[in-house]
């Protein structure tokens, strides 16, 4: 079990409390606003109301000792950065801030913080290779008649599950493993919800295939 | 060659304009905001400033015809969506909205529109799987002393090239391939740059994998 301390509870602050918790670790939420604080109340193992900025309060919680450290506070980059630099200081070894924007990373990332993320960013780019590429990733022929095939979900198939796209009965395709993000799930159970971005390994007839490769 | 509006030059829409240009496709970039319009004019096919909630504006842009439209207004909520429901009125094919909270994100989705995105609970989720699986995530035996294990890339390798890392002079491991995102690059070059999130499928002695699954 990890403890991991979550600076700013904004969108990308709230789901990664979630998130961590639903994995079964200990998260301590920290925001300077009392409405925040209270809404996170149920969720994470502690909730605090502070300015994470102030160093005698984060020595008081001990976050020197924690897994990690995640600075989630957003429009004010100055918070951001200064308490970024205050977590290096007091000895905090894991840190991974969110950048408000490409300026702002760079201080960040200058400064030897262990991770900087763009969310805005990185989410385009995913989105851009998506709308792009529908194209066959990779092809492997088995027979003249049946191959193997990778590509980008069609967009049909985003949100829905794999027995509703019901493929075996009606391709004859058998879906043998689906990269999303950065795990993959190999023989996906029928009740797996297909994600935006996720890439389909697919067995099956040529012509089924090609089918499936046209769907855009 | 594809063809793409983006209406919103935000973070997430500038890097998405930046993105499908450098693939190769034309981008029609839409905003109200005349800085905005400008800051992009360089980089997208074509900038225009204007209000995409009218429909007259969009018809004669010309936009049911593009592969693609992106609605990538932020704050404005109901800018983001009333210019999604004109879009599907106009009978635009593939429609993909950036929800700015999962209410609205709620409402995208029973307007049917194709893709409703999430960035920053996305970005939360896949740093919350990376923060907690330093584990192995596969492991194929070759014999008793060798082995090809996953893992996430551990923290101090983010940021760096595979020849600054060294990894077959220093300790006799070879990087078969890397997953990043939804895409895999087998035999990746030394100056492969290792992104947060990455999987890296190494091959080596028993030993050094475990050395390697002991960095975090
Ligand atoms: N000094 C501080 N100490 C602790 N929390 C802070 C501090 N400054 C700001 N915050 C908190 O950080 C949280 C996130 O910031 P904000 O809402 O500006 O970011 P955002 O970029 O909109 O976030 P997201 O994109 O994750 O929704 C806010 O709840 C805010 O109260
Ligand atoms: N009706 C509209 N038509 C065209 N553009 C619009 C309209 N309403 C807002 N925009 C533009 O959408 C852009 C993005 O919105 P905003 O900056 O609020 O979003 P954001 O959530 O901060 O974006 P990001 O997270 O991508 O940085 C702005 O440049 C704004 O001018």
């Amino acid at each position: 079990k990890k403890q991991f301390a979550v600076i700013g509870i904004g969108r990308f602050g709230e789901s990664l409390i979630s998130e961590l918790v639903r994995l079964g670790h200990e998260v301590l939420a920290i925001d300077t606003d009392e409405n925040r604080v209270d809404d996170i109340a149920s969720i994470a193992t502690q909730a605090v109301q502070a300015d994470a900025m102030d160093e005698k309060v984060l020595k008081a919680l001990d976050i020197v000792n924690f897994d990690a450290v995640v600075v989630a506070i957003g429009g004010d980059v100055e918070a951001n950065i200064l308490t970024s630099i205050t977590l290096k200081e007091i000895g905090v070894k894991k840190i991974i801030a969110k950048a408000h924007n490409t300026m702002h990373g760079k201080v960040l990332e200058k400064m030897g913080i262990n991770m900087v993320l763009y969310p805005e960013r990185d989410m385009a780019i995913r989105l851009a290779r998506n709308l792009v590429s529908t194209s066959i990733i990779e092809y492997i022929e088995l027979s003249s008649d049946h191959g193997i095939s990778e590509r980008t979900a069609p967009l049909n198939f985003v949100g829905k599950s794999l027995e509703e796209k019901a493929l075996r009965q009606r391709m004859d395709i058998t879906i043998l493993a689906v990269r999303s993000g950065s795990e993959i799930i190999v023989s996906p159970q029928a009740d797996y919800r297909i994600k935006a971005g996720d890439i389909i390994v697919a067995l099956g007839p040529v012509k089924q295939l090609e089918k499936l490769h046209e769907m855009d």
